[in-house]
């Protein structure tokens, strides 16, 4: 579903290029349960953003279901986006001005569905993460835990093909994290496939498949 | 150092009164070194608010070396914040259109150090968190861990009496997260208080007590 080869990727500083991603294969089949783990500063957060359409790259070629991504225009990678990928942000990306449900329920308004049918799922997969008390809440009149929930019913509202985590446990106490992680579980079982960025080991060890990112290349990509 | 008696912090929210932390008390000596652990939720980061003069409370006292902080005015809070206390925000609340460098430099600013002194002291503890090749970074051209570890060298700057960490190593790998929290045990050994909240175990086995806060009261206090 993705098949990625000799990605290249850089940022311009000041004037200077710092390579981030350097000739990066990655190939992850559908329905596969990928960790992906590395320091600090290795390259991971880049590519959960390329794999989600978010960002561009400089050479190689992404295929997303055997379609060339950085051939697609705005409006086809934003379809791909609202419709095939639900992304948990590193942090977070709530819109402040709206309530928990509101900022839930956007995906859905993409997706074209209806007020009511829209009120019911958000408030379902709230309920799923524990929040249905806080759900007028607006984002900082929340916890930082509580945040994250809220970025991750986002993600999973409309029941994305691949679901893109970028470390959703790091603020959540380790009961809230097995919630996070059994639900992820029911996800994969569903046939979705999983890519989840995490630096704990057993939220690794949770996912069947662990590749390690070092200084933006892969060092270890390991079956568990 | 820190103590607090029967303090009650609520929030409103729309029509109605959410009450967040209840009749809590809390004595910290000078140079502890504590860790704050419980749910999502459950009132750290408030509490957290409260002892660095950053959020008021509503019934209740608060002494930080024996002043009432109630009674003090907006001018002598600043002073606090500026001069005793360290802050590393959940959210590291770094200065959007500033590099790495001019965020860590302004506690110095505040206390008055000349502009040689401020650069050396900032890119000192820089270094100390491993960032001294990411210095002239803005915030949005750094990666998640290493903006946490901008805000943690925010906060050790100016060599704070009291340090107040909410969740620093949330977003970063076990080798990098150990070397901050060695970090922190200089710190501890340099006669600095140290409150740290984590929801990970083995970072709150590095600290010397571990107080357990559930929905908004002490639940444990117990020493290491
Ligand atoms: N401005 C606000 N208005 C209303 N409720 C709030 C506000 N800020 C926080 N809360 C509520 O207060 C409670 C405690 O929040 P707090 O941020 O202290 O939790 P926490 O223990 O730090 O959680 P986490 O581990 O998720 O960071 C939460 O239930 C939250 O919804
Ligand atoms: N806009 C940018 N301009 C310049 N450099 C950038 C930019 N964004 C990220 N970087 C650099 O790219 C590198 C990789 O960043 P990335 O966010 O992918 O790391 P990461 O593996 O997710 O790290 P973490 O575990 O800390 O979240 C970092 O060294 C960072 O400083
Ligand atoms: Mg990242
Ligand atoms: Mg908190």
């Amino acid at each position: 579903i993705i098949q990625i080869d000799n990605l290249n990727k850089s940022y311009i500083i000041g004037n200077q290029i710092l390579p981030v991603l350097k000739e990066l294969s990655l190939t992850v089949q559908k329905g596969e349960y990928v960790a992906l783990m590395g320091p600090s500063g290795s390259g991971k957060s880049t590519l959960m953003n390329i794999i989600g359409c978010l960002d561009s790259f400089n050479t190689g070629t992404y295929k997303l279901n055997q379609i060339e991504v950085s051939k697609l225009n705005d409006n086809e990678l934003a379809e791909i986006r609202n419709h095939q990928i639900g992304f948990i942000f590193q942090t977070f990306n709530l819109l402040p001005r709206y309530s928990a449900l509101e900022n839930v329920e956007l995906p859905l308004i993409y997706a074209g569905w209806n007020k009511k049918n829209r009120r019911e799922r958000a408030i379902e997969v709230l309920k799923q993460v524990g929040l249905e008390d806080r759900m007028t809440h607006k984002p900082n009149e929340l916890s930082g835990g509580q945040r994250q929930r809220v970025a991750i019913a986002r993600a999973l509202v409309n029941n994305p093909a691949i679901l893109l985590a970028d470390e959703p446990t790091g603020n959540l106490d380790s009961k809230t994290s097995e919630e996070i992680m059994s639900l992820f579980e029911t996800i994969h079982q569903n046939g979705n496939t999983i890519i989840i960025v995490t630096h704990e080991e057993d939220i690794a060890q949770k996912s069947r498949r662990i590749i390690r990112l070092l200084d933006g290349k892969i060092d270890k990509d390991t079956l568990i």
